[in-house]
């Protein structure tokens, strides 16, 4: 039993979910220009999509028909693991005229994954 | 990294995996680079100078928007309320300050005027300006009290004074002439208060933005209708407490954080506005 649930345990960290990622901007030099915030926090998608597909892997009826065929096939590759939910940020920077602006960027943070 | 928004160190990576020849290397990142320049809207790597100001009411409108911020952040007092609602439209808010060299001040008894150009170039042409405020930053006039009941209901005089502020649509034909100009907001205000003070240049800024109008600039007149009674000393400073020109400025200083500030509010078509994205998350 326990054998059982270190494996499904094991089976379950492997699988699609949001993993944390923290972008901070003095990492790549944007620093210099985006005044705030200093970073954000923007997640990222990584895991299986092992078959059978799972509930909560937000799939689609595409992804579980391709899963489907890759236990069959392994020729064809499994659904990817992706964002299916993103949301926006706000960044204050200053542009290359020095004029400062607030803006609103889209898709810049993962809020769900998801087999696809 | 100084020349591009790729970090040297990725470039390097890259360049250095062995995937593709240096020139198709070369290629792949300056196609990425583009994309990404294009994704924030800009033209080339900003390399701002340490004389760049952010004035503070951008900093108070990011923390009122931002979706990481402090939830409970109100809107700056001193925000006008068509600016609140353009902002509730607008996924692009930018700032400009105007360009001292081209000002043009006049005092004469009782009136200030002052013309100011703003640069509005790096406004891209797909961005709709739904408003524009124009804010002027004035200080408490030492020694003026607040207006009594009797002082409020006498005319104009006695603790208060009237800003316009007009859009120029032509240059006068003589140079001793005044600008053709229209009025696009007034305001009666209490020499009492230090407080910026926001004015809605909509009309110009919209005008000026979609090419259907020339950027002459506005126009800003400062009002004392008491000052010929006053002495000497009284009137100079009652005329130097609207942050108009840096010569009416005596704190250098402090000048950056108090003069004129545009604001522009648009939209590029490209998703949600920034109040929307607050109002959505909470």
């Amino acid at each position: 039993a326990a054998l059982r649930k270190q494996r499904r345990k094991q089976q379950h960290k492997a699988s699609c979910k949001r993993h944390a990622l923290y972008v901070d901007f003095s990492d790549v030099g944007w620093n210099e220009w985006i005044v705030a915030p200093p970073g954000y926090h923007a997640f990222y998608c990584h895991g299986e999509c092992p078959f059978p597909l799972a509930d909560h892997l937000n799939s689609t009826n595409h992804a579980i028909v391709q899963t489907l065929v890759n236990s069959v096939n392994s020729n064809i590759p499994r659904a990817c693991c992706v964002p299916t939910d993103l949301s926006p940020i706000s960044l204050l920077y200053l542009d290359e005229y020095e004029k400062v602006i607030l803006k609103n960027y889209q898709d810049m943070v993962v809020e769900g994954c998801g087999c696809r | 990294g100084a020349t591009g928004l790729i970090p040297e160190v990725g470039r390097r990576k890259y360049s250095e995996s062995g995937k593709q020849t240096p020139e198709q290397s070369e290629s792949f990142l300056n196609e990425f680079e583009l994309r990404l320049l294009n994704m924030f809207g800009l033209r080339r790597r900003p390399t701002p100078s340490k004389q760049a100001v952010v004035p503070q009411y951008m900093v108070d409108l990011y923390r009122m928007h931002s979706a990481n911020g402090d939830h409970s952040t109100k809107r700056p007092k001193s925000m006008g309320k068509h600016a609140d609602r353009a902002a509730s439209k607008a996924n692009t808010i930018r700032s400009f300050h105007h360009e001292e060299s081209m000002e043009a001040l006049a005092s004469l008894k009782g009136k200030t005027t002052q013309q100011f150009y703003f640069n509005l170039t790096s406004i891209p042409d797909e961005e709709l300006i739904t408003s524009a405020e124009l804010r002027i930053y004035r200080d408490q006039v030492m020694g003026a009290a607040a207006p009594n009941n009797s002082s409020r209901n006498s005319s104009t005089a006695g603790g208060f004074h009237r800003i316009n502020i007009y859009e120029i649509f032509g240059v006068p034909a003589t140079h001793s002439g005044e600008p053709l100009a229209r009025l696009l907001d007034t305001r009666l205000v209490q020499d009492s208060l230090s407080r910026w003070e926001s004015f809605d240049v909509s009309p110009a800024v919209s005008q000026w933005t979609s090419g259907k109008g020339h950027n002459h600039g506005f126009m800003v007149e400062v009002l004392h209708p008491e000052e010929g009674e006053m002495d000497g000393e009284h009137a100079q400073r009652r005329s130097r407490h609207v942050r108009v020109s840096r010569s009416l400025h005596q704190d250098q200083d402090s000048w950056p954080q108090a003069r004129p500030l545009l604001v522009t509010y648009g939209h590029d078509g490209r998703g949600d506005s920034v109040l929307h994205t607050r109002e959505k998350r909470q």
